[in-house]
């Protein structure tokens, strides 16, 4: 079973976007994928709300919701919370259904981290061997970016085996943007095969798959969005990662 | 004094954005201003690189950093560090800090907060007698909103005469994107009141000014965000608010 947080302690930087979207990508390329969305808000809960099948699911699987063919959610412990200060999160019991999850043939398993790293983001390191960083190609992303890998390094050094980077990934790449292509050519001169080769552009249809509650493979199968991130399923799954 | 926290545990809604250009738009109206960065990322200290002016400052501006007339910044804590997770906040020396800029006759305290109510954001909260919520017009935010709300609502019984809302403001309002008109029409019409009047519509002038480490105001004082912008500090200063 492969692994992947999408972190970034950045926010809006399509963490969840990436997550919701790599997850039923590789579902659709017949990889049974397990999502767990580790941020109190529940975003990723929210973006899957509208898509539902009926799955047998038993042992480990049935503490998720199926979502498609595929594809499970463990729905966000936050979403109902308002306030997620004083909620404790049982690392311990990750775990355990990570493995669960892997003796039931689970291939993928991924996860949605917090803007931040305490201890929710800290257990989706704990609890993955890699990390895909999404960045935006604008100023205040290089300045996050440099902090984010240092957090990897940490948690490396404290987690043997885990938080590998398997790339950064841009996204929300506006094309009319003049900076952003400026940023983009200085991330890939900076970070050379730490940068992964896919791109994905801003693209409205994302943002109304969401409002469906859809990811934009079921909303708009032929937007530029689904064929990005078609081409990062395609990337992820074949190699190209800096492992 | 008023004191205004930009905060919504949402990421990248332009809370740091709004912080820094109130802060500069503030001191450019005559008010005397002071910034506090309290999100640990620190991108209002790196958004403000740039400006520097030679102010003498005594007392407790000395703590503070002159960024141009009439404005100070306290740099982020965590600027420097990495990982934030071990760092403890102190809300007493930040409470002395806002008592002892008021006695040197400070107008305005704005406070930049992370994405999330940890240590840092209830920092903010606490140190503040209003709360403005930035939100972009998209599904997300929406969802995002009734939690804020239900937070700054927590803020109020527990720090009497703190958090309380001075309103809700549209940013990053993209007129090309259909879905951000619905948007803006329902929250406008569930919120009512707490809606501020100006909206912040996408500017990529705002994007570069970011990259050079000054506002908008300075680099290009005719865009349309900084039209945005100065609407914003009339409103907020003229009243319209929801107090
Ligand atoms: N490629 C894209 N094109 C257009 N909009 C996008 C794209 N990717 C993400 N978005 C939108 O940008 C906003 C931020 O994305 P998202 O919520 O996925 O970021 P995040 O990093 O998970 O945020 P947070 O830090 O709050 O967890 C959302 O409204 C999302 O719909
Ligand atoms: N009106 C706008 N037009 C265009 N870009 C904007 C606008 N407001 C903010 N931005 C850009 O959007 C990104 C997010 O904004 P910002 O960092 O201010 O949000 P934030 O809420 O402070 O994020 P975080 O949750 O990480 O603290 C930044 O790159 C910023 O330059
Ligand atoms: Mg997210
Ligand atoms: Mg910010």
């Amino acid at each position: 079973m492969r692994s992947v947080a999408l972190a970034n302690q950045k926010g809006g930087v399509g963490k969840t976007t990436t997550a919701v979207h790599l997850a039923h990508g590789l579902a659709i390329a017949g990889r049974r994928v397990a999502l767990l969305d580790l941020d109190p808000q529940g975003n990723a809960t929210v973006a899957l709300q509208e898509m539902a099948v009926d799955l047998e699911s038993d042992g480990a699987l049935a503490l998720l919701r199926p979502v498609t063919d595929n594809l499970w959610l463990l729905p966000s412990p936050g979403a109902e919370r308002a306030v997620d200060r004083f909620a404790g999160v049982d690392v311990t019991k990750l775990l355990q259904l990570a493995r669960s999850l892997e003796e039931q043939g689970i291939d993928w398993l991924l996860v949605d981290c917090p803007p931040r790293m305490d201890q929710w983001g800290w257990a989706g390191l704990q609890l993955c061997g890699e990390v895909l960083v999404p960045v935006q190609p604008e100023f205040f992303a290089m300045h996050g970016l440099s902090q984010m890998l240092g957090t990897l390094e940490t948690a490396q050094a404290q987690f043997p085996g885990k938080g590998l980077l398997l790339g950064v990934l841009v996204t929300l790449w506006d094309q009319r943007e003049p900076v952003a292509k400026d940023v983009v050519a200085d991330l890939r001169r900076n970070l050379g095969p730490k940068m992964l080769e896919t791109v994905i552009l801003r693209d409205s249809a994302l943002v109304e798959a969401a409002s469906y509650g859809k990811t934009v493979f079921e909303y708009r199968p032929y937007s530029k969005a689904a064929l990005c991130y078609g081409e990062l399923v395609r990337e992820v799954v074949h190699g190209g990662s800096s492992l």
